[in-house]
């Protein structure tokens, strides 16, 4: 099972809908401060349900709608969309690719969807729920995160192992 | 259960000596439960002694090594169970030359089993990859993406 | 005094937007006082536009930007009320290349009236300084310095 | 006013006598992870005055002498001198150069000293004092606090802007 794509438009700086196909293995993504890397980090992270507005480095849940910059106004959506390769038959659902699909307006309002069919986030939980996808905090380790592994307190260490179990 | 926390962190200690040997090159871990008596609220202690250095508090650790002990047990915690996917962003910074190559080359190895995405600033890094997306700002404030390089073994993985 | 203090915000503040300005090619920023009727208390907010981007709240600044802000404060608050001696530990890690060329450019700058000592990894940052010395761990556990580059302009600045 | 000498022996990593001979201008220090890098920056903070052995990445106060390695024993003290260049008369002490030294013992005793002379560690302070040698946050930034600066509440970064007074 893997990710074969990520759609994104309109979250933080991707302004214009961009596309990532994903291999298997290694995908690096590469490029200047300020340029965007970390914003599709955010991206995965939110489309695999994050609620945390902090750990997408946000104070509100709208902060992740594009903005705008000096030339272009401020956009009213964002969404992304993760399509996995489901042929492995992981997923518990009958598709061979199955795609997620998040989206936030500037109202706060939220849609979720599965195949382009409406659902609810809780949903999208279940569904991924025992790959551990995005859920385990050491599959998914944020920029200046490593440090704080060791700096945690010790309980906080025992939770790693115990989401390992 | 009890059981079932012993043999994780049984499982995850071993792992993670054999992790930190490998990155480090050498020398020897513990990972030591404070109240093994109530392993509902333990807190898990990490002793680590880098090859030809004293055993020695983990505050004292340089940048760098603290980086390569946390990526350790990182690795160690994904070979006790596995996720498909792993995104690491710039986990590799603080990491020296010769430490990051051991880095990148742990990270080929896992990628057998699990789909990466890694940000990186990191020569070693990138050249471990399948692909590649540069991501650019020629218009301020818009993020564009360019320049994929997909290696011969990474259209043979997308083609499936 | 709450004169002095005044004085100094409105000069740190000027400083930095000069600062930042010279980092980062251009943007704008302010330092706003959270309570400006109770200076023994109040807060600083800082408040930074990279070019042609919107103003935003500093979380959302990417690691590169937040350390090249973080430096453009550190610079101007050095230009306000100088040290004879600056030490920096890695502070210019997470820039990128241009960034980096940058931040050099400065540090040569500030250096003609202060003395630096700067902890890095980074090529332009090395390349900017007057002597190199290198760390090595030769023997495990013991440190030892070698390799000791002057250059002219630093054989002449040490004879005096 | 500037560093002419400094002089690490016992200190963390330095169970050799070692002597770096700084100019004025730019000194790049160098070299692999754990080579040693950060506890010269150590060295420098602890022999100007350094109390909170936190800064200094210790438990207690005797953790900056060497402990040993494979193959050595621990020593028995660390001392650390830092000499001065005052040439220009900015130091209240009638000489053209001044050497401070700090020392520590395994049984926590500290002596310090002023050009080989016996004092205390309040007169070390007064000699700096108005230099803002080593005093000031924004002059001695350890690894990985740059970040620190900005996500300081923002009283502290009144604080800063007091300093700078
Ligand atoms: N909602 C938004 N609308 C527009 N721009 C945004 C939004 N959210 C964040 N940004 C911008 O995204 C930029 C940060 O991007 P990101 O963190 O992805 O950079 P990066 O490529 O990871 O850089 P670095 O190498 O420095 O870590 C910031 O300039 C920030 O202002
Ligand atoms: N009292 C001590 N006795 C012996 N070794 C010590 C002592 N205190 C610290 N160390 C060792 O010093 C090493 C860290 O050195 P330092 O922080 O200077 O590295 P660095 O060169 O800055 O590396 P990096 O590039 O990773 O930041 C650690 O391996 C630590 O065990
Ligand atoms: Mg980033
Ligand atoms: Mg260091």
């Amino acid at each position: 099972m893997h990710i074969k794509r990520l759609e994104i438009q309109g979250f933080k700086t991707f302004a214009d809908r961009t596309e990532l196909d994903l291999t298997s293995g290694i995908t690096a993504v590469v490029g200047p401060n300020g340029s965007g890397k970390s914003n599709i980090a955010d991206a995965i992270a939110w489309v695999l349900g994050e609620q945390n507005v902090r750990n997408l480095r946000g104070a509100k849940s709208q902060d992740v709608i594009f903005a705008g910059s000096d030339k272009r106004k401020p956009l009213g959506m964002a969404e992304v969309s993760l399509t996995i390769d489901n042929t492995c038959g992981t997923l518990p659902l009958d598709y061979s690719e199955i795609t997620v699909t998040r989206r936030i307006y500037r109202s706060g309002d939220s849609e979720y969807l599965i195949n382009k069919t409406q659902c609810r986030l809780k949903d999208i939980y279940e569904l991924l729920l025992d790959t551990g996808m995005g859920r385990d905090a050491y599959s998914m380790v944020s920029q200046g995160e490593i440090d704080a592994i060791l700096s945690v307190k010790s309980e906080d260490r025992r939770t790693l192992i115990e989401e390992a179990a | 259960t009890r059981e079932l926390f012993m043999d994780t962190f049984n499982n995850v200690a071993e792992h993670f000596d054999y992790m930190f040997k490998r990155l480090f090159g050498g020398g020897r871990t513990e990972l030591v439960l404070t109240d093994p008596s109530n392993l509902l609220e333990t807190g898990v202690e990490v002793i680590v002694q880098p090859p030809g250095k004293k055993l020695q508090n983990l505050l004292l650790l340089s940048g760098g090594e603290r980086a390569l002990t946390a990526s350790a047990l990182l690795f160690s915690l994904l070979m006790v169970r596995p996720s498909p996917f792993v995104m690491f962003d710039e986990v590799d910074a603080p990491l020296d030359d010769s430490n990051v190559e051991r880095f990148a080359e742990v990270l080929r190895e896992f990628s057998k089993d699990s789909q990466f995405i890694v940000v990186t600033h990191n020569r070693a890094t990138m050249e471990a990859a399948d692909t590649l997306y540069g991501v650019t700002m020629q218009e301020p404030g818009v993020s564009k993406l360019i320049s994929v390089r997909l290696t011969d073994e990474a259209e043979r993985k997308k083609t499936g």
